[in-house]
């Protein structure tokens, strides 16, 4: 049965959209079979998977706003067992046309519902904000995967989110979870990473995954050929890293 | 005359905040009045510069919502002539709270007036998205200032922020003009940076500065301790880019 889980953090470039995307990839070629929704009006994710935007037909903002059914708006990814329900550029003003919609913050949660049982993963790559868009995401997840930046700004935002999360377990969804905080653009020749990863293990009072992603160009490089790491350098360090959040996270469930 | 310029980017991570605060130290150290307003609510900007957002009385929220004189929440910095207008958590309902207030869009502008006179350069570190706080920037301001990481993800935002600026300048500040695209976290190691660059050189058919704020981890140490680059490590090569950067922004404007 689908586990949803949303990957989200407001502070900007920590690497949601890299951690969904490669996550994604080591999960589908663990033979699970995944869904990723793209709900930043960036469309990285989308691009990030080789998705030309043009030929999209129906996409997220057709099925959050249009209640198009989300069957139509899944499309196939060069990954096998990878589907994803892209972005388009419509989707940067889906924030204020959601306001004054029917219970606007379940949208995305209703759309699911019929698909779920297909997938054994949904992640829900999230936009750098707290709007609506990723209260969405997060009244129809299971559990939020943070991905923090090694970096002195990155700590700060984090109890805003924890506040959030609770505030949407409070009045939207009660079973929400912490799937855990992943530690990203880890450079190991610095004191500041080291500092930032025993600050967050020792101070944040959740669970902090073993793997730690390295910094490591060949994930920044792989986006502009539109393939996940385990396409572009399958032995690069940061293809290892996440290859183990996987195997970490599928244990995790007991998979 | 105060000249408004808003850093913004909705792309996440791409440096808005350090540009932000290390131009107008740099500004200010060149003799020049600075008031610099925190619009993120992660307050980057306002703890990269030291302040303590328990002891801040007045700040950006109580300005664009309860209207309170933009005089009362101006703070001084560690650096002479560097003002700041803090931000704290309270920010982050600001933008849902204005969506019904009178003339939403025009409310940093409105409280701007009677300043701007004061300071050479009032520049608005602004959040990583189109919302609200954003676009009250955008039409407060003279001209616009974009960051842009040398990554591939960072280009694909461009075009909507492009978009968007147009919009402003439509609707709600016919003046408002575009200060330049500056390039940062270049890595002079990789192709990718090197490629970036070159891209958005000949495509953007935007003013692009000379200045190419490299990698350089002194930056993202500087924060830390509460500094600007200029007091922390002032001889480094984030520093020296960042100098740089003032010079040509005041040579520009025939300072
Ligand atoms: N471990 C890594 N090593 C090197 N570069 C990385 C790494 N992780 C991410 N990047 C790069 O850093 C930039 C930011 O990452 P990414 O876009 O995934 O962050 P994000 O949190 O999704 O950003 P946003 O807040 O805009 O959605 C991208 O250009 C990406 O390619
Ligand atoms: N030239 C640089 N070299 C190394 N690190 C940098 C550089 N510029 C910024 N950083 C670091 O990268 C991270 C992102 O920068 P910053 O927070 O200024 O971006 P931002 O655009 O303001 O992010 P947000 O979108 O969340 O507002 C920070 O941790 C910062 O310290
Ligand atoms: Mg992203
Ligand atoms: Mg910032």
């Amino acid at each position: 049965m689908g586990r949803v889980i949303a990957v989200a953090n407001q502070k900007g470039g920590t690497a949601k959209t890299t951690t969904a995307v490669n996550l994604g990839a080591y999960l589908a070629m663990a033979g699970r079979r995944i869904l990723l929704l793209d709900m930043d009006p960036q469309g990285n994710a989308s691009s990030g998977l080789g998705i030309d935007k043009r030929a999209v037909e129906s996409c997220i903002y057709d099925v959050l706003i249009d209640e198009v059914e989300i069957e139509k708006a899944i499309t196939n990814t060069k990954v096998q067992g990878l589907d994803i329900v892209p972005a388009t550029l419509n989707l940067a003003g889906a924030e204020v046309e959601m306001v004054n919609l029917m219970s606007r913050e379940h949208r995305l949660r209703r759309a699911l519902e019929p698909v779920k049982v297909i997938y054994d993963y949904c992640l829900v790559d999230c936009p750098p904000s707290l709007g609506l868009l990723t209260v969405n995401a997060l009244a129809a997840a299971d559990s939020v995967l943070v991905p923090i930046q090694c970096e002195y700004y990155a700590l700060e935002g984090l109890g805003q989110l924890m506040r959030t999360i609770e505030l949407v377990k409070r009045h939207l969804n009660a079973e929400l979870e912490i799937e855990g905080l992943v530690m990203t653009m880890f450079d190991a020749r610095t004191n500041l990473s080291q500092q930032v990863v025993q600050d967050v293990r020792r101070n944040s009072g959740q669970h902090v995954f073993e793997a730690v992603i390295p910094r490591n160009v060949r994930l920044s490089e792989a986006p502009s050929y539109g393939v996940p790491i385990s396409m572009y350098d399958d032995r690069s360090k940061g293809a290892e890293a996440y290859r183990s959040l996987a195997d970490e996270i599928m244990h995790k469930e007991g998979a």
